[in-house]
C-alpha cells in the first residue's frame, strides 16, 4: 500500500504531479522529486500508507518515540492544511516551500504567525505565549519561576503589543519581527537548497525528461 | 543571554519541536 516507485507513486494518496507542485512552489521538478525520497521515508517509518501522521512526523523530527510535543504538534497541524489528520505529499512539498531560503520574507512572518496563534484566533496572546514558554521549559528542562516567566511575558508585550491591546496582531508581528530578524531563523532551511544532493536517488525514480527539470 | 534578558519567542524558538532541520538528518 506503500509509495513505491517509479510508476507505483501515481497510486500514493495525495500523490500530486511534481511538474504541477513545482510551478506552485519555489522548488524545481528535480527537487520536488528528490522531496519525495523524504517523504516516503518519514510516511512509511511507523505505518507504509504514503501519509505521514503525526507519530511519523515527531519520530522524524525527534528520531525517537516521543510523546506529545506542543510545536511539532502546531508545525503538523499547519502542514495538514485539510485537516485530515494526516500530510499527504502535496501538503508536504508546499508546507516545506515556506522554509526554502527564496521564499519571501512575507509568507515566512505569515507562517512564523499562524504558528504562535495556537487557538487560531487571528492575534498572538499572551496566555498562548505563556502556554508555548511553558512547554518549552519542559521540554529543555529548564526551571523558571513564574515571576520569571510573567517578567518575560511582560517585556515581550512591552515590545511586541505596539498598541497595548493584551495580544499582538499580525501588523504588530510583521513589525516585531522586522525589529527581531533572528526570530525568523526556524523559517528558513538551508537543506532545502540541496535537497537534490542530499537524496539523488529521485534520479532513478524520476518520471519526467531532464528538459522538463 | 539570560532567559530574562530575552524576548519569549526567542526563548521559544529555540523548541527542538520547531527545528525542521532535522527532518533532512537520515
Amino acid at each position: 500500500m506503500g509509495c513505491v516507485p517509479s510508476k507505483g507513486r501515481r497510486q500514493c494518496p495525495g500523490y500530486e504531479d511534481p511538474v504541477f507542485l513545482a510551478s506552485q512552489t519555489t522548488f524545481s521538478v528535480s527537487e520536488v522529486e528528490a522531496l519525495f525520497e523524504l517523504f516516503k521515508s518519514i510516511s512509511s517509518s511507523v505505518i507504509d500508507d504514503g501519509l505521514i501522521n503525526k507519530e511519523e512526523f515527531v519520530l522524524a523530527l525527534f528520531k525517537n518515540r516521543k510523546k506529545e510535543n506542543l510545536f511539532a504538534s502546531r508545525i503538523f497541524d499547519l502542514f495538514d492544511v485539510k485537516h485530515k489528520g494526516v500530510i499527504d505529499f502535496g501538503d508536504f512539498v508546499r508546507a516545506l516551500h515556506i522554509f526554502h531560503p527564496n521564499t519571501s520574507l512575507e509568507d515566512k512572518i505569515n507562517f512564523s504567525f499562524r504558528l504562535y496563534d495556537l487557538d487560531n484566533t487571528g492575534f498572538i496572546e499572551r496566555q498562548e505565549v505563556k502556554q508555548m514558554l511553558l512547554a518549552l521549559l519542559g521540554e529543555s528542562e529548564m526551571k523558571l519561576a513564574d515571576e520569571t516567566i510573567e517578567a518575560i511575558l511582560d517585556k515581550t508585550f512591552l515590545e511586541a503589543d505596539t498598541n497595548q491591546d493584551g495580544k499582538i496582531d499580525l501588523s504588530e508581528w510583521q513589525y516585531f519581527v522586522s525589529k527581531n530578524p533572528s526570530l525568523l531563523r526556524i523559517m528558513t532551511l538551508p537543506y532545502l537548497r540541496d535537497i537534490t544532493t542530499a537524496f539523488p536517488s529521485f534520479v532513478f525514480y524520476s518520471e519526467v525528461d531532464e528538459a522538463a527539470a | 543571554a539570560s532567559p530574562v534578558t530575552m524576548n519569549a519567542f526567542e526563548l521559544i524558538s529555540k523548541s527542538r519541536g520547531l527545528n525542521l532541520a532535522t527532518l533532512f538528518e537520515k
